[in-house]
């Protein structure tokens, strides 16, 4: 027996807007502990995780494990459709994954599981010297200031603030952001603005974001909902200075 | 001059 029942959907939205930005298919494997999904993207340039405990849902059942593959664009096309006041429900048929919204009306869409062409490698744990919080709208905007010079922003993290800097051919743009935490090293990378963009589609998931940095290393950006219930983490390679 | 790198030399 497999259904999932959500009584927001806007969570599921607003994480493949993210996830449908950034790669193509994607295996979702549920458990009785919840759901979850890892995926890169082509170039190996963005990871991104998902994850939904079991508890975030009104109904969850799942007897046994299962993997769902599918195309990341027609999944968001069908989630486009939800209106956050419905109620959505998964289901398994055959070779299609069901999902209804129903609020005013009823909908039901079926989209087709796919065979996936490539694996996705296991999440790296990467030590970090350096992790602040930021509202996630602070965040958006700051990217927003800087993309207006340039489509690269350095990422710098001293002890006080968190610096977005970037060079641009006429005119150049730092941002800086008082963060309050306690950072004892500093650590500064440069990341392409595009594939930050595609992270911060995911805005609406939760409030606080964390940002993990250090010299030259990923970017890591995570999204925690309240209670733990759900997390949605990027993993961001850095250009590097020749 | 910056070059994109890969997440490949992470994992």
């Amino acid at each position: 027996m497999f259904k999932l029942i959500l009584s927001d959907p806007s969570i599921f939205k607003t994480s493949f807007e993210a996830i449908s930005s950034i790669v193509d298919e994607v295996q979702i494997e549920v458990d009785s502990d919840g759901l979850r999904l890892n995926a890169i993207d082509r170039s190996h340039i963005t990871y991104v995780h998902l994850e939904l405990k079991e508890r975030l849902f009104d109904v969850f059942q799942c007897d046994e494990p299962i993997k769902l593959n599918v195309d990341t664009e027609e999944l968001m096309k069908v989630l486009k459709r939800s209106k956050s006041d419905d109620v959505m429900e998964l289901t398994v048929d055959g070779g299609s994954l069901i999902v209804t919204f129903e609020g005013a009306i009823k909908k039901t869409f079926k989209v087709k599981l796919i065979d996936l062409e490539y694996e996705t490698p296991e999440s790296p744990s990467i030590e970090y010297p350096v992790k602040i919080t930021i509202p996630i709208k602070t965040l958006k905007e700051s990217i927003q200031d800087i993309e207006i010079v340039a489509d690269r922003v350095e990422f710098n993290i001293d002890q006080d603030f968190l610096k977005l800097k970037a060079v641009g051919e006429f005119s150049d743009a730092e941002v800086e952001y008082l963060h309050g935490e306690k950072v004892t090293e500093d650590a500064r990378a440069i990341f392409a603005i595009e594939n930050i963009k595609e992270m911060l589609k995911a805005e609406k998931f939760a409030d606080t974001t964390y940002i993990s940095l250090g010299d030259d290393m990923p970017l890591t950006l995570t999204l925690e909902l309240l209670n733990e219930e759900g997390e949605l983490s990027f993993l961001l390679a850095p250009r590097i200075e020749e | 001059k910056s070059r994109q790198s890969s997440l490949d030399v992470f994992f």
